[in-house]
Formats: C-alpha cells, sequence, structure tokens
C-alpha cells in the first residue's frame, strides 16, 4: 500500500493552488524516494515539475511504484476541505482505482476522509537535465509576483534582463512603458529578503505574462524564489518547498518568428 | 510577431 503523512497538510493545499489553473489534470508518481508530478500545461508551452521527498513526511509508507492520475480541480477540491492545521494523509491500495485523503485537526478530535476516483493517463515524460545557467537570481517570492502582476498591465510579455548591475523587468504596450530594476543586495539582514545574482554571462529573454503569474500562484509556499535563464533553454522559475521538496515551472522564451 | 516552442522540443519530447 501506498501511505503519506503529512502534519503540516497546508502545503499540499499550497500545492494544489500553485498547479490548479495551469494543469487540469496530472500523474502523482509516488515510489521509494517520494512523490514526484510532472506536467505539461495545456499548450505545452511550460512544465511543471514537482518533487517532495519521502523523508521530508512525518510518516511515508510506498510498497510498490505507483502513479496515480489525477483530475487537479477535483484535488484541490478536496484539498480546500482541509483546514490549515491539519495534519493530511493521502492513501491508497497497490492497484489502486481511487486514493483516499484523511485530514485530522490537530488535537485529534475531528477526522475526515475523502475518497476520489483516479484517472487513467497517457502523459509523455520529459527528462530534464540539470544545466548551468547564464543567469540564476533569488530574490523575494512575493516581489516577483508583485513585479509580474504590476507589469502585466503594460503588455503580454516580460523581458526579463539580467546583469552585474541587477535585474530588470521590463514591458510595454499601448497605454506606455515599464521597467522595474532590482540592485543586487549588499547588506541583508534577513536572508529572505535578499536579492542575489550568479552571472556567467548576461541574458535578457521574453516571456508571457500569463505563465508567470501562473507560476507566483506558488508564492505562498516560499520566501524566496529562483529564476534561472540560459541562451536556448527554458527559463526555471523554482520555490523550495520547506525541507521536503520544491515545484519547479519551465516556460520558453518567445522569439521572433 | 512573436512565438513559442513547445515546451518538450527542449526536453527531447516531441
Amino acid at each position: 500500500m501506498f501511505e503519506a503523512r503529512l502534519a503540516k497538510g497546508a502545503i499540499f493545499k499550497k500545492i494544489l493552488e500553485a498547479v490548479k489553473d495551469l494543469l487540469t489534470e496530472a500523474s502523482w508518481d509516488c515510489g521509494d524516494m517520494g512523490i514526484t508530478l510532472q506536467a505539461m500545461d495545456n499548450a505545452h508551452v511550460s512544465l511543471v515539475s514537482l518533487n517532495l521527498r519521502s523523508d521530508g513526511f512525518d510518516k511515508y509508507r510506498c510498497d510498490r511504484n505507483l502513479t496515480m492520475g489525477m483530475n487537479l480541480g477535483s484535488m484541490s477540491k478536496i484539498l480546500k476541505c482541509a483546514g490549515n492545521d491539519d495534519i493530511v494523509t493521502i492513501r491508497a491500495q497497490d492497484n489502486p482505482d481511487t486514493v483516499t485523503f484523511v485530514f485530522e485537526s490537530e488535537n485529534g478530535e475531528k477526522q475526515s476522509d475523502y475518497e476520489m476516483k483516479l484517472m487513467s493517463l497517457d502523459l509523455e515524460h520529459l527528462q530534464i537535465p540539470e544545466t548551468e545557467y547564464a543567469c540564476v537570481v533569488k530574490m523575494p517570492a512575493g516581489e516577483f509576483a508583485r513585479i509580474c502582476r504590476d507589469l502585466s498591465q503594460f503588455g503580454d510579455s516580460i523581458v526579463i534582463s539580467c546583469s552585474k548591475q541587477g535585474v530588470k523587468f521590463s514591458a510595454s504596450g499601448d497605454i506606455g512603458s515599464a521597467n522595474v530594476k532590482l540592485a543586487q543586495s549588499s547588506n541583508v539582514d534577513k536572508e529572505e529578503e535578499a536579492v542575489t545574482i550568479e552571472m556567467q554571462e548576461p541574458v535578457s529573454f521574453t516571456y508571457a505574462c500569463r505563465y508567470l503569474n501562473f507560476f507566483t500562484k506558488a508564492t505562498p509556499l516560499s520566501a524566496q524564489v529562483k529564476l534561472s535563464m540560459s541562451p536556448e533553454y527554458p527559463l526555471m522559475v523554482e520555490y523550495a518547498i520547506d525541507d521536503i521538496g520544491q515545484i519547479r515551472y519551465f516556460l520558453a522564451p518567445k522569439i521572433e518568428d | 510577431k512573436q512565438k513559442q516552442r513547445s515546451i518538450a522540443s527542449f526536453f527531447g519530447g516531441s
């Protein structure tokens, strides 16, 4: 059987919020090492890759590798039934048709279980190589969400340019243009408020606002976001998830036709 | 005019 118990059940609630607008359905692959999910959006422009390590769970048992196809809208509905402080357990048999979500209140006085039908999904699984990126920007996740939201008012695209001086976000359209520049933090008391840039070479790429705004739904998961860019390669937007794993979004840059 | 490649094409997919 499969059983994964997480005392901080709110993490599951936040993960669903971070993927449900971008993906309609996805396979959750469960094995000894933990739970992974990889899926493309409907337009196949972006890719979500989620990794939750088994040692990050309060209890984890996986007798046989499982692939559970789920409708994420349905899963999100169920996780909305969990309280923010609830302990969440996901349970399934070895060849499951259904998955069960169990929510327990902190004091143990309330327990609910929700059973959801699984789907058979035939999804392409991609190999994402580890890459050295030309630029890696780490910045407060809330700041990135704010910039994406603000600049989306000006056009469909945001240009992200990174140099030694800092990182610049730009957008332009019918009403005018906007630029937001962030310098690398010189003196930071709190690590989570820092802007740091690791650069091999300066880069400048154009990305669709629509997708960046989908990615920032993961903001409640993490204080910081990491943006990694290289020529001829998709942008990687990564949010750490406590000490259990991370969610990564990949987005192909816009190029001149 | 700008276009976007399929994300799969970067990772060896179709």
